[in-house]
């Protein structure tokens, strides 16, 4: 170990074990990650014939589907072993471990963060008979196709129709447009052979709204694309290049009626449209990835700051002091400004992440109770969280790669990809903008009614006692 | 209220922030709309205001969570972890405060006294920290493997690693690449 590593170890005040247990929630949760990454890596999935960065843009791709084949294979193994369910895929493709195998994005990521929780919580028991199985055992693998060319985070805005067809008892989905080709979706390009579509339902001619959808997109055999299904790749990105982002397109595709998820809202046999107890329940799936991408990002800021901060104790520069030897930069307080920031960001944003989490397990067994009182204050805090979360940790990586100084521009140093990475959660699941926006309508009613003298969710009660007095 | 130069007192004036920011997007929109404008209009020519007012409730958010989270963790750690993990929301809490000085100047009742103090003690806790930065990264127990990373590896050989990945390159697979035949050569004897 280079010595001024080790003179700075030798020189911690606290014992670093036990911080370790606290941020894994105990010893016991510690010594399982541990099992769980050493099972995980010692299967060599992470090593690399030739350095990726290396690789071409269809390069990339097939190594990241080959990567992703093998790890699923290895959690089907798992699951089989220690008889357990979705949270094997959490555990292992979430956070930091998938990340390090899959360092620029899996094809199959939305599989597992999107399609199944999709089917979980929005089809119907028989649906889910049908396909969470097949979904689980990785028979069929599934994306999640929402955004469109022309139509982002406004999703009342989509453009893709599915009419019924009473008489054949179908959905008839079809792309009007270029700008309601569906956008971005992971895994959709080349890898995933069904897909949750989000699309305008029509039924006895009228609009009922948006409504999701499972659609097959290729044959189960052949992986040839479905007649009147046009699929494809969206081509190279500044990060996740690994990801398989693809482009979708519907020329009048016929599905079965028992195709559209029908927890919610119904469509008969007859085309005789059931309403949503509220047209809400549509963006469980967002909240959940949103919630989910808060912890995501303070995986990468925890690797940013760790890789920053051993750099800056190895790390010797300039001369202060005549006759003194170069410092560590660690010495420099702007260094330290630097990190140390970094360091209180992963446990700030770490804290809320396990906050909204339990906040969003909460809300949804009220949902599945039929009380939505809480749902729009889930829906403005992940919303602003994710934006706020995304960003910091876009600039807590970007500040931790200036502070390596020219060697954090390196591929090897790991900042670029990770960069790469974070500052793409900025924009997908909803801009951060929009999602601030969307959080200042829930603060512009709350604030409404406090002026009312109405009481307020708990996480904006302070606006009540605080302005008491000001501005009213 | 008077200002208080506490983490509880920073927390509260955050809040005082948020909440003064979404009344001036109030009081900015209801003003439009007073002289015509729709609604729609009216919020969007206040949208800058409303997005900040937004950011300003999810970090009186954050930090809230931050102190309320981490003072549930400490009741069961060990004397010397408990004071560092209250130096890190220290350090947390006064860096957006300084972050933010113009927000709490203009809703609160901080004064320039209190921000110098406020700086100090920011410098303070930066010093405090030192002691312990490598010891909270590693407290994250990320494995080399997961890091993947020349500069950051636990042994901190950072300058073999750089090199041993350098001549991972391509173009380090033969002494002469083909291009100095095809082009640089020609080009610089004049036969391109």
């Amino acid at each position: 170990v280079n010595p001024d590593l080790q003179r700075e170890r030798d020189n911690c005040t606290f014992n670093v074990t036990e911080l370790t247990n606290l941020i894994d929630g105990g010893a016991q949760k510690t010594e399982e990650r541990r099992k769980r990454e050493e099972m995980v890596l010692k299967e060599g999935i992470h090593l690399d014939e030739v350095p990726s960065e290396y690789l071409s843009h269809k390069e990339k791709y097939e190594l990241a589907v080959k990567k992703a084949c093998y790890l699923f294979k290895m959690i089907r193994r798992l699951q089989e072993e220690e008889n357990t369910g979705m949270e094997n895929y959490q555990e292992v493709l979430g956070g930091s471990l998938g990340s390090a195998i899959l360092r620029d994005g899996s094809p199959l990521t939305l599989h597992y963060v999107m399609f199944i929780p999709t089917l979980m919580g929005q089809a119907t028991v028989e649906q889910q008979v049908l396909w969470i199985g097949r979904a689980f055992n990785c028979d069929i693998i599934g994306t999640y196709a929402q955004t469109e060319l022309g139509h982002g985070t406004f999703i009342r805005g989509l453009e893709t129709t599915a009419t019924y067809d009473p008489d054949t008892k179908e959905f008839v989905l079809h792309s009007p447009t270029l700008t309601s080709y569906k956008w971005w979706p992971g895994g959709l390009a080349h890898t995933a052979n069904y897909c949750i579509v989000v699309a305008q339902l029509y039924t006895k001619g009228q609009c009922h709204g948006i409504h999701p959808f499972i659609v097959q997109l290729r044959d189960e055999e052949t992986h040839m694309p479905l007649p009147g299904i046009k699929v494809g790749e969206i081509g190279a990105k500044l990060g996740m290049n690994g990801t398989n982002n693809g482009f979708l397109g519907f020329d009048k595709v016929r599905i079965p009626r028992e195709h559209m998820l029908m927890k919610n809202a119904k469509v008969l046999e007859d085309g005789t449209y059931v309403r949503a107890p509220s047209s809400k329940l549509t963006y469980g799936t967002m909240m959940f990835v949103r919630v989910v991408l808060v912890n995501d990002v303070c995986s990468y800021m925890a690797k940013a700051v760790t890789i920053a901060t051993r750099y800056s104790a190895v790390r010797h520069q300039s001369q202060p002091k005549p006759d003194e030897p170069e410092p560590q930069i660690l010495d420099y307080v702007t260094q330290q400004h630097k990190l140390a920031i970094g360091i209180a960001t992963v446990h700030a944003l770490r804290l809320s992440a396990a906050w909204i989490w339990n906040m969003y397990n909460n809300v949804t067994a009220e949902l599945d109770a039929g009380d939505m009182e809480r749902l729009p204050e889930l829906h403005a805090l992940s919303c602003c969280l994710k934006a706020i979360s995304t960003a910091d940790a876009a600039e807590t990586v970007e500040r931790c790669r200036l502070s390596c100084g020219g060697h954090g521009y390196m591929l090897a140093s790991s900042f670029p990809l990770m960069y790469g990475m974070v500052t793409a959660a900025c924009t997908y699941e909803g801009e951060n903008t929009v999602m601030l926006l969307q959080t200042a309508r829930y603060l512009v009613k709350a604030w409404q009614q406090a002026k009312g003298g109405n009481p307020l969710t708990p996480t904006v009660a302070y606006i009540a006692s605080v302005s008491a007095g000001r501005r009213s | 209220p008077p200002w208080e130069n506490t983490v509880e007192g920073i927390i509260h004036g955050f809040q005082q922030v948020s909440a003064g920011k979404i009344g001036a997007c109030v009081a900015n929109i209801e003003k439009r709309q007073r002289t015509g404008m729709s609604y729609e209009d009216a919020w969007n020519m206040t949208s800058v205001q409303l997005a900040n007012a937004s950011e300003a409730h999810c970090r009186a958010f954050i930090l809230t969570t931050y102190f309320t989270e981490t003072e549930n963790q400490i009741k069961s750690v060990s004397p010397a972890l408990r004071t560092v993990l209250l130096q890190l929301v220290d350090l947390y809490v006064v860096y957006w405060a300084l972050q933010r000085v113009g927000d709490l100047l203009r809703f609160t009742s901080i004064s320039e006294r209190d921000i110098e103090q406020l700086q100090s003690w920011y410098e303070e806790l930066l010093l405090k920290l030192r002691v312990n930065a490598v010891g909270l990264v590693d407290a994250f127990d990320i494995r080399d493997e997961i890091l993947h990373s020349a500069l950051g590896a636990y042994d901190g050989r950072v300058y073999e690693r750089l090199m041993e990945e350098a001549l991972k390159s391509p173009l380090n697979a033969e002494p002469v690449n083909e291009s100095f035949h095809k082009y640089l050569k020609p080009f610089m004897q004049g036969k391109l």
